[in-house]
């Protein structure tokens, strides 16, 4: 079917076959020819098959946004503090998520409440795609409390949960200030490098990440895990402001694909342009315009462009608008205020 | 003069442009696996490259040279109508594995056509 008023000879949009073509009955392809154009273009795709999805998966909220965002469906991004990530796109063309493996019974727990070991299983990245990128996005204490005091997370690259050496990939402080703005939870993002991913991952396509969470006056340090025993107890007592990696009891699928840690990988297959080709910014302002422009510097967008635009004018009457967060590049702030769902 | 206005308008519309061609997803089942959109607009190209090619036809040096061949010798065929631009559509969909892949694909749309 076709769509657009420029439908002079397909007649509303649907393709008429011409006098001289066979009737549509006849110009149908046999089955086996059928299958052989999917596969031709399933191919084209970087797919073997069809996939054939189980019913009901959950799509991670923070995928659904960055492919709304980069739609220009600015009014559908639920997550008010979502920030587009261009440092990772502007390179990329495929952005892959993976939630993480959820070991069965207590395989992978550690008696120290203070740690966590999560894994990804990322071998379904095909061999000649080049990994760019990758963020680990934890979501942060939906139950804060907002009376307790500041906590040090430690990121470790770790091959197993009893891995004796854990490469210390970050540390970050972490306080409740954000989490007095967000009911619903803050996430976490930790951005990691491809090359020491691509390490971690040769051979068994698995990652392994140890989080450390603890008080800010804790002095334990991890290598030393014989006396973690104080830092325990304060854990213990605060463990409500956890970050997000164990399912509650009776939690269910869909919330749970919406709580637990997410990594996102950027990536690029060698075929085409990055996600972001059409985006550009414009200096000084550092507002995000999309659309080309011809010699003459006018916007060649169709009407249905101009009509998002005008959409997109009035979202930013509604009290939002895309800029800078933080001076970083690419960076996007929902204005608290005024944000009206549409 | 209605009838020579008529006339041009026939084979104005008869010339090499772009033409509405919406695919949808569900039409041809791969709404199971593509999550966003649902269907997108494809276009395609259709009509005659014929003498003379104006210059919105996007005709190529060799276009031109075939449709003069073509003037003289019937059995030199005219130029195909064909896609000069096209743009790429990123697809939200699940693969293999159930997981979530955001892709940029190329060459999925139609821009602009030509000779």
């Amino acid at each position: 079917g076709g769509q657009g008023g420029d439908t002079s000879e397909t007649g509303h949009g649907r393709a008429s076959p011409s006098p001289n073509s066979p009737s549509p009955t006849s110009a149908l392809p046999d089955p086996g020819l059928a299958q052989a154009i999917q596969s031709l273009l399933l191919s084209r795709l970087g797919l073997q098959s069809q996939p054939n999805p189980r019913p009901g998966v959950s799509v991670p909220q923070y995928l659904l946004d960055l492919y709304r965002f980069h739609q220009q469906q600015y009014h559908l991004v639920e997550d008010p503090l979502f920030r587009f990530p261009s440092q990772h796109i502007e390179q990329a063309n495929t952005v892959r998520s993976f939630h993480h493996h959820e070991p069965l019974g207590d395989h992978g727990k550690t008696n120290d409440r203070t740690r966590v070991h999560i894994s990804f299983n990322i071998s379904s990245i095909p061999q000649d795609e080049l990994l760019l990128s990758a963020e680990l996005r934890l979501l942060r204490g939906v139950r804060a409390s907002l009376a307790q005091g500041p906590y040090r997370l430690n990121l470790y690259l770790s091959k197993h949960h009893k891995d004796p050496e854990p490469t210390l990939l970050e540390t970050r402080l972490l306080n409740n200030v954000l989490l007095s703005h967000q009911p619903n939870g803050f996430w976490e993002v930790f951005r990691l490098d491809a090359e020491v991913l691509r390490k971690a991952s040769a051979g068994t396509g698995s990652l392994g990440f140890l989080l450390e969470n603890r008080p800010e006056n804790s002095t334990t340090s991890l290598p030393d895990q014989s006396s973690s025993a104080a830092g325990e107890d304060e854990a213990e007592k605060h463990k409500e402001r956890h970050l997000r990696v164990c399912r509650s009891v009776g939690q269910d699928d869909h919330s749970w694909a919406q709580e637990r840690p997410l990594l996102v990988t950027y990536s690029h297959d060698g075929h085409g342009a990055p996600l972001v080709k059409h985006i550009r910014r414009t200096a000084g302002n550092g507002q995000w315009v999309r659309g080309r422009k011809g010699s003459n510097g006018k916007s060649k967008n169709s009407s249905k462009s101009r009509k998002k635009d005008q959409g997109w004018g009035r979202a930013k009457k509604g009290g939002y608008s895309v800029q800078d967060r933080d001076g970083d590049k690419g960076g996007v702030n929902w204005s608290d205020r005024g944000r009206v769902k549409r | 003069n209605g009838g020579h206005s008529a006339k041009l308008k026939r084979l104005s519309r008869g010339r090499c442009r772009r033409h509405p061609l919406y695919v949808d997803f569900n039409d041809v089942g791969w709404h199971k696996w593509i999550i966003a959109p649902s269907g997108y607009d494809a276009f395609f190209c259709l009509g005659e490259c014929r003498y003379p090619l104006a210059d919105h036809m996007n005709a190529s040096s060799h276009a031109v040279v075939q449709t003069m061949v073509n003037s003289v010798n019937g059995a030199v065929p005219r130029a195909c109508c064909v896609p000069t631009s096209l743009s790429p559509i990123a697809l939200l969909y699940l693969d293999h594995q159930d997981r979530v892949v955001l892709k940029n694909y190329q060459d999925m749309v139609v821009e602009s056509c030509g000779c």
